[in-house]
């Protein structure tokens, strides 16, 4: 919240809009505007009344540069909007930048997304802290509904909620890298990097950075889906492979390569495995090993093969494994496989567990 | 300090308009507080917003983040 908890002392709420953005159709812009409205009505008792004249309580307008506020926007990129907690004069007023270009999708900057947060202002929320909150105050395109748990905190502080509430699923707030229950939902190398993907999130692990970097995996890749189930890098091909349900992607590099995503079955697994646990790559033998329930399958890279003689028992061929695994990775003959809180070093060479750690030990706790 | 080179300029010049956007760093000098010593300050809020270590340095992380698009409204204090 804004110091003084500033709100809007009564619930029902003017805005009029005084201009529109070229980039847009005005359809387009006032249905934003409206969807964006409602994210905060589905949780609040607020309503909001669209005035065409006069001063309305939040006034929304496009401008660039200096705008009349004395805080200027700055061109494209950078700042994308600002408002004003609620008061009389200025207060939730609401300025979009207009040197950006507006979309309705996620190949520029999204109105629906910015007037939301921007809204949230409007309506008294101050930026939150949590990457996976809309008023957290980076840039990020995310589909679905929009709020977070965090969000819905904040707003209801303020207002109260709906007395009628409209069934919404508010996004999980972000995970807590230090949380000693912490499990994991893939592992994978890229290019020297190591990446942890946990619910929408992924952890960017950099030899040359202090700390590891929390982004939402949408705002990188924004056709894979929310959820990653397994994923793996082929060094030889430079490429990694993300799981999520039936499907595949390939990344080359932060990039999706063209003619994913494909079904997993392409790779020889039977029809009725809908879901890869954990995959991993053994650079020695140029094999891939993929996870599913108490079973693991070996691929051979070089033929594009699923080799004979599988699926068998992980319990049986990695003694010491008796868990289903979450992720798997390989490092200088080692293999490391994460089973909800726990991490185990199993050699590959000895054929052995050789030391239990916890799973989130590699994100420097 | 040492003198900084261009591209060191321009950091310097990024962060400076960010902090003083977002975390109220203040203009001009500090009188008995040396600036760098606000600076730092000012570093360290931001750093521990976003998550970042808390370093109070300009390191590459904390560069990284101040470059992506965002809000205008600062993420502490007063807007107004």
């Amino acid at each position: 919240h804004f110091p003084r908890h500033l709100k809007w002392e009564n619930n029902n709420v003017t805005f009029r809009i005084l201009n529109y953005t070229p980039d847009l159709k005005k359809s387009d812009v006032d249905r934003a505007i409206r969807n964006a409205l409602n994210v905060w009505t589905d949780v609040t008792p607020l309503t909001f009344k669209k005035l065409h004249e006069g001063n309305a309580d939040i006034m929304i307008s496009f401008g660039t540069k200096e705008h009349g506020d004395y805080n200027p926007f700055d061109g494209p990129n950078g700042l994308l909007a600002h408002a004003y907690p609620p008061g009389k004069g200025i207060g939730g007023d609401t300025h979009f930048d207009e040197d950006e270009h507006w979309t309705k999708d996620s190949s520029a900057y999204n109105l629906f997304i910015v007037a939301a947060h921007e809204l949230g202002h409007a309506l008294g929320m101050s930026h939150s802290t949590d990457p996976g909150a809309l008023m957290y105050p980076v840039y990020s395109y995310a589909s679905g509904y929009p709020l977070s748990e965090d969000d819905i905190e904040g707003i209801q502080a303020l207002y109260g909620p709906n007395p009628d509430p409209r069934k919404v699923k508010p996004k999980p707030d972000a995970p807590n890298k230090c949380d000693p229950m912490l499990s994991f939902d893939a592992v994978t190398e890229l290019r020297g990097e190591t990446i942890v993907f946990k619910d929408r999130f992924y952890w960017r692990l950099h030899p040359q950075m202090p700390e590891p970097e929390l982004t939402l995996i949408k705002s990188t890749w924004p056709s894979i889906p929310n959820k990653v189930d397994a994923a793996y890098e082929n060094p030889e091909k430079d490429q990694v492979i993300i799981f999520s349900g039936i499907r595949m992607w390939a990344l080359n590099g932060y990039n999706l390569v063209d003619g994913y995503p494909k079904y997993i079955h392409k790779l020889g697994l039977p029809k009725k495995i809908r879901k890869v646990d954990a995959a991993v790559h053994i650079r020695d033998t140029g094999k891939t090993l993929f996870f599913t329930d108490e079973d693991y399958w070996s691929y051979d890279e070089a033929t594009g093969t699923m080799d004979s003689g599988y699926p068998r028992s992980i319990e049986e061929d990695f003694p010491g494994m008796d868990d289903e695994i979450d992720a798997a990775a390989y490092h200088y003959g080692y293999l490391y496989f994460f089973h909800e809180h726990t991490q185990y070093e199993y050699s590959y060479t000895s054929r052995k567990v050789i030391r239990i750690l916890r799973t989130n030990s590699i994100l420097n706790c | 300090l040492p003198l900084p080179s261009q591209d060191n300029d321009n950091k310097w010049l990024l962060a400076e308009k960010y902090l003083r956007q977002f975390y109220g760093l203040p203009a001009g000098l500090q009188g008995k507080q040396k600036t760098s010593d606000v600076f730092q300050t000012k570093i360290k809020e931001m750093q521990s917003f976003f998550k970042l270590k808390v370093t109070g340095n300009l390191d590459d992380n904390t560069l990284e983040l101040m470059k992506q698009a965002r809000c205008g409204v600062p993420d502490i204090g007063e807007y107004n």
